[in-house]
């Protein structure tokens, strides 16, 4: 059963999509198999792991929130044709192709004796849709949900739709056994794109600058997770809070570091994000920094915070 | 006649606050009379002012943009009311109040030979209906039009309103004569409020933090502008592009620097603000950096970039 975290914080350039590539990189180097959604419209998480510009015939994430199911069907006939598959060239690794591993096997995606009632189409209850927007990445077990522009515009469209906060819960949800880490990338702001994020997750990472702006936020934000746990997603909780692009030499940085763990107790890791230039140099090169440069102090600190989440994760 | 610029940028965390805060103080201290409109649901520009949680009875740009003309006049009535004025004690600098110089005698709003059609509201068409929202700040000859929290709300709501991309236009058209500079605050997205924002603009002022993830943002900023320009607002440019929190010492910085001076040719201001942790501590107390550390390097660099930006305006 797959964990579903979203990496959220409204405040601008806190280290949500650093946070957010460098972990799922780091889960799936330690062996776990990982699903990363980019859920900002500036698809920074998509351009970082190298996939700007790339997606399946289904589409991005804006279609895959946008489109009701009977859509979706449409969608599904064209991608099951061999052809339309990703070009193999263009996928940094293709052995990595999600469909290899995490796929059943096509022939018993329509074999009529697996479902009762024959005209329901036989692909819809085995191949969550959600699988027709999967990429693969440089890493492997590292899959992605792409993202580009056109996902702001979901946030006008999403409005008028039914269930608008639960689109990306209803897309998630059927990909559970598929992957032990779903982990969901979210923007600036606390519009319904990130509302969507906290609906469907089952915990909150919030990246954090030690400073002032990113302090004040953090009320805001609380504020809004105790209002979705009330109404839609009652078991929602906070992951932990990771201080990033720590300056420990300014008084500053140390202040507003005492405040957050008196207020966040144990929540905050251990590991602390120092600020380091291989971590903003990676995305230029279409690579997480801990495959771009491991031995970096910031490859390293995520290496040990990932770390620190699996042992919190695996704890009984 | 006032000049409006929009301080934008969809990527989060580049500077947009700081340096709306910084030039604002900046040119108002060069003796010029400035209004800064915060614009972000986030709040800073408020905070960074030492006004959080101040508004008037108005309200704060919430009401402002979502309230139709027949709303304002009940509102109207209230704020001329004396003691509705924000309480003097909580007036950082009560003779910097815009009421004493900016606006028109208060007899001269209710006397009936102005108007020739006697029953329409004499304030209607003297006192524009924006001044009901402004604030004084600790610094003279700079106005506030506070936002908070309640401002996300405005994303949704302005969906349905008519005129939905022209309501901060309508707002601050009225009160190009009592400013010499209006600078709008806005947040990290391409949503309604950032589209309010340039079109309601003369000039955008784009900081830019020189690391991939911004550089990469710009394209869509510009398509925005373009797509602005040819529907809502033809005269529509930009002011200029600064380069923001520049680390001059990593090969990163320089080589994105050197793409952005490329693009961008002379609309590249000379003055870089450098990284300087005094520019991140002046907003925990309320004060622009340019009052409350005149002498330190990130000051001094706003106020050497607020010259540069007066001699381009006042240039023939
Ligand atoms: N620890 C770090 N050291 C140095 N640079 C960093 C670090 N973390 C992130 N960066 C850089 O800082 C910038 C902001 O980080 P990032 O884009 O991950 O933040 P974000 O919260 O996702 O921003 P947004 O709010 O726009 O989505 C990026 O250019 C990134 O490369
Ligand atoms: N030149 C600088 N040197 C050091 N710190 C800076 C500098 N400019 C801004 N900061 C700090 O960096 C953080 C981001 O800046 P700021 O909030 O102004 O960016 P923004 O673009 O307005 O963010 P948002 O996208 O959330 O609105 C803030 O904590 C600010 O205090
Ligand atoms: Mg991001
Ligand atoms: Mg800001």
């Amino acid at each position: 059963m797959a964990k579903i975290i979203a990496v959220t914080n409204q405040k601008g350039g806190v280290g949500k999509t650093t946070t957010a590539i460098n972990l799922a990189a780091a889960l799936a180097i330690a062996g776990r198999t990982v699903l990363l959604v980019d859920c900002d419209p500036q698809g920074n998480a998509t351009s970082g792991l190298g996939q700007k510009g790339e997606h399946r015939d289904a589409g991005t994430l804006y279609e895959a929130l946008t489109q009701t199911d009977t859509d979706d069907h449409r969608a599904a006939d064209d991608t099951d044709n061999a052809d339309s598959q990703p070009n193999a060239d263009s996928q940094p690794n293709a052995h990595s192709q999600p469909n290899a591993h995490s796929q059943p096997n096509a022939d018993s995606q329509f074999s009529a004796e697996l479902k009762p009632n024959a005209d329901s189409r036989p692909d819809e209850q085995v191949e969550p849709r959600a699988n027709h927007y999967i990429l693969p990445t440089s890493v492997e077990r590292l899959s992605l949900i792409p993202a580009n522009r056109e996902l702001a515009g979901a946030e006008i469209e999403l409005i008028s739709l039914p269930d608008r906060e639960r689109r990306l819960q209803r897309l998630l949800e059927p990909l559970r056994n598929q992957f032990e880490f779903i982990i969901i990338d979210s923007p600036p702001s606390l519009g319904l794109l990130t509302l969507n994020a906290l609906v469907a997750a089952d915990r909150v990472l919030i990246p954090l600058h030690c400073e002032y702006f990113a302090l004040e936020g953090l009320a805001d934000l609380v504020g809004t997770m105790r209002r979705v746990r009330a109404s839609l997603n009652p078991t929602l909780d906070i992951e932990g809070v990771l201080l990033t692009m720590n300056d420990e030499r300014t008084n500053l940085g140390q202040q507003v570091a005492r405040d957050v763990r008196e207020f966040f107790k144990e929540k905050v890791y251990q590991t602390v994000i120092p600020r380091n230039v291989r971590l903003a140099e990676a995305p230029s090169h279409g690579l997480p920094a801990v495959t771009y440069d491991a031995k970096s102090r910031g490859a390293e600190a995520y290496f040990s915070f990932a770390a620190e989440l699996l042992a919190n994760h695996d704890r009984p």
